[in-house]
C-alpha cells in the first residue's frame, strides 16, 4: 500500500510505509 | 536492550551533526503488546535529541491512533533504548 501520513496536533509528522518482508519476525 | 517487540531504527544515516534525527518504528511481535496496533506498517518520524523526549513521541502516537494507551510505556521504552544507543555512538564518534 502507498505511504500514508498522519500529522499530530503538536506538529510531528508520522509517515507510515509497508514494513519490508525481511524485517518482519517469523511467527 | 530489552526485546519489547517494537523495533526502532534510524531511518537515515546519522553523521552525528544534526540534533534532529529520523527514526522508523514498527511492531515486530504484536503478542508483546496489550492492545492491537492500528497499522502494521513502519512509522517514520523525526526526533530532536536535544529538545524532545521519547514519552512525548509515544503519547503522540497513541493520540494519533497507532497504539493503545496501555502500550504507551513500551513504545516510549523502545524509542528511549534506540536514542540512548545513538547518543552513545555519537559520543564515541566525536568525543567533546
Amino acid at each position: 500500500s502507498a505511504n500514508t501520513q498522519v500529522v499530530h496536533s503538536a506538529g510531528r509528522r508520522f509517515i507510515v510505509s509497508p514494513v519490508p518482508e525481511s524485517r518482519l519476525r517469523e511467527p | 536492550a530489552e526485546d519489547t517487540g517494537v523495533r526502532v531504527e534510524l531511518a537515515e544515516e546519522d553523521h552525528g551533526r544534526k540534533s534532529t534525527i529520523a527514526l522508523r518504528l514498527w511492531v515486530e511481535d504484536p503478542k508483546k503488546l496489550k492492545g492491537k496496533p492500528k497499522d502494521n506498517g513502519a512509522i517514520e518520524f523525526t526526533f530532536d535529541l536535544e529538545k524532545e523526549s521519547p514519552d512525548d513521541v509515544a503519547q503522540e502516537m497513541v493520540e494519533s491512533g497507532f497504539f493503545h494507551e496501555l502500550d504507551m510505556k513500551i513504545v516510549a521504552k523502545s524509542i528511549r533504548d534506540r536514542v540512548a544507543l545513538i547518543q552513545w555512538r555519537r559520543e564515541r564518534m566525536c568525543p567533546e
